[in-house]
């Protein structure tokens, strides 16, 4: 990716955007619906929030127009041009013109409105052109994109957070309390500590929690402490789940109703993903916390009081499930935060407290704290 | 399109290569008849820049590929800048 010389950007997160006049190909609501889905497409990454105003200077100013129309940008009539772009500042700068002597259409058969726009809005935001073929910010309009799965690039994703950040803990987030405004750093020995998720990563531990976690290696004593977004920038804070696939070297992170797939720092194309898509019933809406069994090649994911078992090699849920976590884990729950595998045991995580269980044994073996790895 | 006559189509090209090197490659613009400069080191070098930003095979040359790019519709907004 890449921004414009000297970094404009807004200094703003709500703008205003207003649809100044419109094109005659395609009925009004479509325009707007188009619009407002590729507005949509930069907000869902970034803090940012757009209204529409109708009348007085928007911050992003949206014409169709053709040939010469009072900017040293002539369009230059059917195909090449399609459309330009101003980047981020007060007057022209962040407006967007469409060059009307294009057919725009809601599908691919002409040139795609919302494509275009969701193109040029990322120049109103301040990205510039991307060399990335795959990017919706490469300069070449690819008439074969899939619109029904379009997404953005991990590219534009983190282009577009190099300049605001990552969007904020979604709303639908139970409010969690805290004493201050600003988040706050988790302290490693609080005796208090609880964790949002652990996994394992190409040999080291991850504890997950809020905006940052800790990165153990079994050799050294004491963990390094990171930002997620300094590894991951399109990952949520306060994840509630994850687990490692270690023999596809694949860690799958779980937010509310999605889950992404990594592979060291790069998300994988293609997520984030519905947990449905796993097989959960419509009524599970989070993940408490996941393992993957790898003598079994079963990942087994607890929510709430129970537990469903999923066939990595089918990739499909297990029949009989969900089973009450106690009943196979005696000792265990009835809510689990967190769960890791290491040395042949799993490491239950709840609140404060950490459960060493023998899934052999099928007992629990030591009552530990939560952040006993940590050497406190 | 139907084909049209060969020279035609040369001459289009030539308008179109000169175009788009000068106004999303930031080629000078020059007084010559670009189809007499378009072998020149400035006009190679920015065919090369262009080829080598949209991920194209680096030639230097007005092969298939690129000039079939060229032809596709595109942002306006220029790919590299002073």
């Amino acid at each position: 990716f890449r921004t414009f010389p000297g970094m404009p950007k807004w200094r703003k997160t709500h703008l205003t955007y207003r649809i100044v006049n419109y094109t005659l190909d395609l009925p009004r609501d479509a325009v707007d619906s188009a619009i407002e889905k590729a507005l949509k497409v930069w907000e869902e990454v970034t803090p940012l929030t757009f209204s529409r105003i109708y009348e007085r200077e928007a911050d992003i100013m949206i014409t169709f127009a053709v040939r010469n129309h009072g900017d040293f940008f002539d369009f230059d009539g059917p195909g090449k041009v399609l459309a330009h772009a101003y980047p981020p500042g007060p007057g022209i700068n962040g407006d967007a013109h469409f060059d009307d002597d294009e057919q725009w259409t809601k599908d691919t058969s002409g040139t795609n409105l919302f494509l275009v726009a969701a193109h040029e809005f990322g120049h109103s935001l301040g990205l510039e052109h991307s060399k990335n073929p795959e990017a919706l910010m490469y300069p070449v309009y690819n008439s074969s994109t899939d619109l029904a799965s379009f997404r953005l690039s991990q590219d534009d994703v983190t282009g577009i957070q190099s300049l605001y950040g990552p969007p904020p803990a979604s709303p639908d987030d139970p409010v969690k309390p805290t004493e201050s405004a600003r988040p706050q750093t988790p302290a490693m020995c609080d005796p208090t500590l609880s964790l949002d998720a652990v996994t394992t990563l190409r040999g080291e531990i991850l504890f997950f929690k809020d905006r940052h976690f800790w990165r153990k290696s079994l050799r050294t004593l004491k963990p390094g402490f990171y930002l997620i977004s300094s590894f991951w920038p399109s990952l949520p804070s306060g994840m509630d789940a994850a687990y490692e696939v270690t023999s596809r070297d694949i860690v799958f992170i779980f937010k509310g109703k999605q889950f992404w797939a990594v592979r060291g720092s790069e998300v994988q194309a293609g997520y984030p993903r519905g947990i449905h898509t796993l097989g959960f019933p419509p009524s599970v809406k989070k993940i408490d916390a996941a393992i993957f069994d790898k003598p079994k090649k079963k990942t087994y994911f607890f929510v709430e009081d129970k537990y469903w078992r999923f066939d990595e090699k089918k990739q499909s849920m297990d029949p009989g499930f969900p089973r009450q976590i106690v009943e196979d884990f005696p000792g265990v729950g009835p809510k689990v935060d967190a769960v890791f595998e290491a040395f042949g045991f799993f490491y239950f995580f709840s609140g404060s407290s950490q459960l060493e269980f023998d899934p052999n044994a099928k007992k629990v073996t030591r009552i530990l704290k939560s952040n006993s790895w940590f050497h406190c | 399109h139907p084909l049209n006559g060969a020279a035609r189509d040369e001459e289009d090209s030539m308008d179109l290569v000169q175009h788009y090197l000068e106004d999303y490659y930031n080629l000078a613009k020059d007084a010559k008849q670009f189809a007499k400069r378009k072998d020149s080191s400035p006009v190679v070098k920015k065919i090369q820049e262009m080829q080598k930003f949209l991920g194209l095979k680096v030639t230097g040359k007005l092969d298939s590929d690129t000039l079939q790019v060229m032809h596709k519709p595109r942002c306006g907004v220029p790919d590299i800048r002073e």
